[in-house]
């Protein structure tokens, strides 16, 4: 899995 | 942060504060779609699942948690305690039609093929498109409460000011994310045309209403 992917917006 | 995700996001809860203090306060959710409700619940479910997996800020935290408690409560009072006013008769459109293919969507084109990453994908697809049943409902009784179009109004501004934060954010940060920006074009179209009912009417004193 890409742990690279975050979300920090609403 | 910049401003414009700032003012977004307050503009979001603005919303979904309106809407869930004229349920409230009028003890009646006539001219509300509860499906539309029931998708946003949905949408907040489904994306802040990372509320259990990572921290990002307590203003992150709090805003989600907000906006999952409120959009719970909205969906209680419509479904449950004020049931009785809610006008199911014209709340008719189909959120199979929605939740089939933006699931099959979010499966085919996604960042990362992980049930969370999945399920995120789905949250921003499906609100893209979560309002559908608010605007079918008023396009089919051909008004709304004047309280209704402001919420709806603090709504597409909530997209439209994101929609500057991330030309602000692809700038200054190199960040842009695809899938987020895609879909959320999308949704600032959809509130496009009520926008123009809403400049030229609600903002003049008159009551919002279609032509029949």
């Amino acid at each position: 899995a890409d742990e690279s992917v975050s979300h920090d917006e609403l | 942060m910049n401003i414009f995700r700032l003012t977004g996001d307050l503009s979001h809860l603005a919303a979904i504060i309106i809407l869930l203090l004229k349920i409230w306060k009028s003890r009646s959710c006539a001219g509300i779609s509860g499906k539309s409700q029931v998708l946003f619940a949905l949408v907040f479910t489904t994306r802040y699942l990372d509320l259990l997996t990572s921290f990002i800020s307590l203003y992150n935290t709090t805003m989600k948690v907000i906006y999952i408690g409120c959009s719970y409560a909205t969906v209680y009072l419509i479904y449950m305690k004020l049931k009785a006013t809610y006008d199911g008769n014209h709340d008719t459109f189909r959120v199979e039609f929605l939740i089939v293919p933006v699931g099959g969507l979010a499966f085919l084109v996604n960042h990362d093929f992980s049930p969370l990453e999945i399920l995120w994908t789905f949250s921003i697809y499906l609100e893209s498109v979560a309002i559908l049943p608010q605007l079918f409902m008023i396009s089919k009784t051909g008004e709304a409460e004047t309280i209704t179009t402001h919420y709806l109004f603090f709504l597409g501004l909530y997209r439209a000011l994101y929609l500057i934060n991330w030309i602000w954010r692809f700038y200054f940060e190199g960040f842009f994310d695809m899938i987020a920006i895609v879909a959320g074009v999308v949704q600032t179209i959809l509130y496009c045309d009520f926008f123009y009912l809403y400049v030229t009417k609600v903002l003049k004193g008159k009551k919002l209403s279609l032509p029949a």
